[in-house]
């Protein structure tokens, strides 16, 4: 079935963070959800925050994923 | 640091204000912007020399959406700013988001903490995995000196150490719960939920969640301090009580009461007591237990005042408990004491400890 459109909007907000701030390759929607690199730098953002790593879109995750933040990445260069 | 340690190759570094935010007085943002800069001069030989026109070093603007370097903002909140690493054109220049409401106080960002982050990054510094340290990559209002030893190591290992450096108190590493050596300043329950007061920061634990949050107090709870001594909750007003020195604050649960803070010897004691230990509540009876060094009181929540015959003695009340606290918490009709790394699971029923473990363990580690 397809998700409700709240789950939506967390996925694609979460996307686009992995994809800012940890480098996550640009792709095709929905296919990444549950592929290698998005839950590698779903994992890579969980413990670079110490949350509990577990490459899914848990509520805490999203939480931190929400607030104010710099727009500067988490990892490698910024050019 | 940024992949191959970029630094400027000189300590003289030039900026420029290229505009400035409506927000704020011209005057505010100068003095944010310097002593934001000084944050870092203080510990490194760095100087920042202010230029009124032309090319700087660092040069700082206000900008919204896309401002022409291809890393767009996006309106309020979200992304505050951003800066880039030491180098040639682009490099150290400083972008602030126009689209947020910039402030000198706590009332919405904070315009010296984003900059004094931002000028790290312009400096070579990359972000922190402390919740801490300034350079952690989200946005928190704190008071106090702004670098915690974590950020000084990092822009001491680019520029070495300021010559003439005035003592500083650096925030200290943020708290483990892992550490076998870890005590805790205060615990309460907050409407189902236990909160953990250590140094600036707060665990949340939660039945349903396996791992404990950790937070920075100011983050929660702006007006009351960055260390907190004692603290209960009193679920028939759905308030919690902060004590930190010889004030108190009620919290009815993420906002301040009116009329707080207060002095502790409202609630009657001596004024030679300076500081509570340790606060709980048993709900079963009614009554508040404060600890205070050897010594603890009672006090009737009903009749907002002391019971008779106090203070006594930890000691002898509370066997095998040694004779001081520094936490304390009631849940499921045991008594939980926390003293140095200890943890003493206290039987109200029966007088006596049950368990004792590692005051980690709360944590579940």
């Amino acid at each position: 079935l397809p998700l409700q459109s709240g789950d939506k909007d967390n996925w694609l907000l979460a996307e686009k963070y992995l994809r800012r701030f940890y480098g996550l390759p640009a792709g095709l929607q929905g296919r990444q959800r549950s592929s290698g690199p998005f839950e590698t730098k779903m994992e890579e953002m969980q413990r670079f925050f110490k949350l509990k790593v577990t490459g899914k879109l848990d509520d805490n995750t999203l939480e931190l994923m929400k607030q104010a933040r710099c727009g500067v990445p988490d990892i490698g260069e910024y050019n | 640091h940024f992949p191959r340690h970029p630094k400027w190759p000189n300590n003289n570094i030039t900026f420029r204000i290229v505009n400035y935010t409506p927000d704020l007085k011209k005057s505010d943002v100068d003095r944010a912007i310097r002593n934001a800069l000084n944050v870092w001069t203080d510990v490194t030989p760095l100087t920042f020399k202010k230029l009124h026109e032309g090319i700087a070093d660092i040069m700082i603007s206000f900008g919204s959406k896309e401002h022409g370097d291809y890393n767009p903002f996006d309106g309020p909140n979200g992304l505050l700013a951003h800066a880039y690493p030491p180098g040639q054109g682009i490099g150290g220049d400083t972008h602030f988001d126009e689209e947020e409401n910039w402030t000198i106080d706590s009332s919405a960002y904070n315009l010296f903490f984003v900059a004094a982050h931002e000028l790290g990054h312009a400096l070579g510094m990359s972000h922190s995995t402390d919740a801490g340290a300034l350079m952690y990559p989200v946005y928190s209002y704190t008071t106090g000196y702004p670098l915690s030893e974590d950020d000084i190591e990092g822009i001491q290992a680019l520029y070495g150490p300021n010559p003439n450096q005035r003592k500083v108190k650096p925030k200290p590493d943020t708290p483990d719960k892992c550490d076998p050596m870890l005590t805790f300043d205060a615990v309460t329950e907050l409407r189902g939920e236990t909160i953990i007061f250590k140094d600036r920061f707060y665990w949340r634990l939660h039945l349903q969640m396996p791992e404990p949050v950790q937070t920075l107090i100011k983050s929660t709870w702006p007006s009351i301090p960055n260390k907190v001594d004692a603290a209960y909750e009193y679920p028939e007003k759905d308030l919690v009580i902060i004590f930190s020195g010889i004030r108190m604050w009620a919290l009815n649960g993420y906002n301040l009461v009116d009329g707080y803070p207060k002095y502790i010897h409202k609630l009657g004691f001596p004024k030679k007591v300076r500081e509570i230990d340790a606060a709980v509540h048993i709900g079963d009876t009614g009554k508040t237990l404060f600890f205070a060094d050897e010594k603890y009181w009672s006090y009737d929540e009903a009749t907002g005042t002391m019971d008779s015959g106090y203070p006594r003695s930890i000691e002898e009340d509370f066997p095998g408990m040694g004779d001081e606290v520094d936490a304390a918490v009631y849940r499921y009709g045991y008594l939980n004491f926390f003293h140095d790394q200890m943890q003493y699971e206290y039987s109200y029923t029966y007088r006596k400890v049950i368990r004792i473990m590692r005051t980690n363990s709360f944590l579940n580690c």
